[in-house]
């Protein structure tokens, strides 16, 4: 239950990570 | 795009992963020609989350027998680890030059590693639990072979009593491990042998009731008996061992049961 609460945190991370990066370029839906 | 072998895994990762997708089409259509901002702060709080996974990970690791699982984890956690790095890099690139070009295929190349290498991690956990369902299964299997040398009724009624428990726990636990996977095939596999065992459960106790009863009559038609007792029993036994073989499968043996 640990790994995948710590899994989703990454996966979240990540989204926001790619949304900021591709948001600079195109709106990414 | 990567197929995730179960749901929970899909659920947590897909949406993402189609996200990386389309920063990827950005890229490769030479479409992500503004500026970059700075992307410092989202690669520290991937960087803290994969930090926290590590962790939770290695005391999973430590603390569990499986063996399997203590080997296979430490790649896993170098994997993302290292594209954890790999974003670092690339932040501190595009501050630098928020026109990179190289340092943007590195986010991107970053971005699929921290998906892949959780992936990795979660299928790592996955198999795991996997194998403690296969215990159960080899637990029937075993079980099983212990019905060719009942003969008598009371030895047929501690059989029954030890066998159904085990059969049903394997029963619910396959069951729900159908509902898990992605893998349509895998899982109307498990299903369908699920079904077949608790369909011939009540016929082999009836063949080794007839198997006893004959032996208690005489012996006449033993060899009749026995040969359809032991014809069950392959059957049943041959459920098992497909549960056990499907169960094992991943995402990636997509023909294994066509």
């Amino acid at each position: 239950e640990q790994i995948l609460e710590a899994a989703k945190a990454i996966a979240a991370a990540t989204s926001a990570l790619v949304k900021a990066a591709g948001y600079a370029q195109r709106e990414l839906v | 795009m990567p197929v995730f072998h179960t749901k929970t895994i899909e659920a947590i990762l897909d949406p993402v992963a189609q996200q990386v997708s389309q920063l990827v089409i950005l890229h490769e259509e030479a479409q992500d020609g503004n500026a970059m901002p700075d992307l410092s702060n989202p690669v520290m709080a991937v960087s803290a989350a994969v930090q926290n996974l590590v962790k939770v990970g290695k005391d999973t690791a430590n603390s569990t027998d499986d063996k399997i699982l203590k080997q296979e984890m430490p790649p896993a956690f170098t994997g993302v680890e290292e594209s954890s790095n790999k974003l670092a890099e690339a932040a501190m690139e595009l501050k630098r030059d928020p026109y990179s070009s190289p340092a943007r295929k590195k986010l991107i190349d970053g971005a699929r590693g921290i998906l892949s290498g959780t992936s990795d991690l979660l299928l790592c956990f996955d198999q795991s639990e996997v194998r403690k369902i296969v215990r159960v299964a080899k637990g029937v299997l075993e079980y099983l072979a212990v019905s060719e040398v009942v003969e008598c009724l009371e030895d047929l009624v501690t059989f029954v009593k030890n066998l159904s428990p085990g059969m049903a726990n394997m029963a619910n636990k396959v069951t729900s491990r159908s509902k898990e996977l992605t893998h349509t095939a895998h899982a109307n596999g498990l299903i369908n042998h699920t079904e077949n065992l608790k369909r011939t459960t009540p016929v082999l106790v009836s063949s080794m009731k007839i198997f006893v009863t004959v032996l208690k009559k005489g012996g006449a038609g033993r060899d009749e008996a026995q040969q359809n007792r032991n014809y069950i029993i392959g059957c049943m036994s041959h459920d098992v061992n497909e549960i056990i073989r499907i169960l094992q499968l991943t995402s990636a043996d997509d023909d294994e049961l066509s």
